[in-house]
């Protein structure tokens, strides 16, 4: 349990802050539906 | 380091969209009954390289059937899509091309078609029409009549049925039967086929005439029967095949 929560927390001070705004990327898939989804 | 391997391809990306177009004329090219579909939507796309300037592309798409029937010479850009209220037909296919120097080609294309569900119609609109199976008893009477219909007022050719391509019953307020179903000409006219029906034979591959018509029959409280039946004219290599004589 040590071993996790210091993966954890370093997982935690890893993660890459986003500048305010971001907006991610839409998914490549599934593309726009041109007419209606049935 | 080495180069960052490339972002997989979306599925609206230029590259993807080109190959689905491929994919729907390929698919609508190949397809010898029915309706010519359309792209709804392209659901996944996934790509496997083969070397320099060749890779293999699967494509699954969404499709939607249009109101042009397959043996119509209308450019797909101009069939509209059949619309939800009007029981809307999809189509779900795989399809496996190959980008070779930027040439695109079809390898192999699987489909499969299914109609909207009558609740999803019904939920929308509850009295609108649903499609009713090809073999209904009430549907291959109401073509029998308009077709005889047809061909008992017509000055030109007459028409032989080919395939009922859809139809749909309303039960209220009033009992309605609609079809639409291919013809192609005969060799003789509507007159001579009233005295000699046997020699009444499809025309040769080199003359063909194929045509479509829609009818609406009021079964109640009174009868009424609406034919409209259009000859497309003589379109080289285009031929049809009685179902059944299809190669997959």
């Amino acid at each position: 349990s040590v071993a996790k929560r210091a993966a954890a927390e370093v997982a935690q001070h890893d993660k890459v802050p986003r500048p305010v705004g971001f907006v991610p990327p839409p998914p490549p898939c599934p593309g726009k539906i041109r007419y209606f989804k049935i | 380091a080495p180069a960052a391997p490339p972002p997989p391809l979306g599925c609206d990306d230029p590259e993807s969209e080109a190959a689905a177009e491929v994919a729907v004329n390929y698919i609508n090219d190949h397809s010898h009954h029915g309706y010519k579909f359309a792209l709804n939507r392209i659901e996944q796309v996934r790509v496997l390289p083969q070397g320099p300037n060749n890779e293999i592309l699967f494509l699954e798409l969404d499709l939607l059937e249009t109101t042009c029937h397959i043996l119509s010479p209308t450019p797909l850009a101009n069939c509209t899509v059949r619309s939800f209220t009007e029981h809307a037909v999809e189509g779900d296919c795989d399809v496996k091309l190959q980008n070779l120097d930027g040439k695109l080609s079809v390898l192999a294309s699987k489909c499969h078609s299914h109609a909207d569900s009558s609740e999803d119609v019904h939920q929308l609109c509850p009295d609108c029409p649903l499609l009713a199976s090809l073999n209904n008893t009430e549907v291959l009477a109401t073509v029998t009549t308009a077709l005889n219909d047809h061909n008992s007022k017509t000055h030109d050719a007459y028409l032989r049925l080919l395939e009922i391509g859809r139809a749909r019953i309303q039960n209220h307020p009033v009992h309605v039967v609609s079809v639409e179903f291919a013809v192609a000409a005969t060799n003789c006219t509507a007159e001579e086929a009233k005295v000699n029906l046997e020699a009444c034979q499809l025309l040769p591959e080199d003359q063909s005439n194929f045509g479509f018509c829609t009818a609406t029959a009021v079964m109640r409280p009174s009868q009424n029967l609406q034919v409209d039946c259009q000859l497309y004219g003589h379109q080289p290599g285009v031929t049809y095949s009685q179902p059944g004589q299809d190669t997959s």
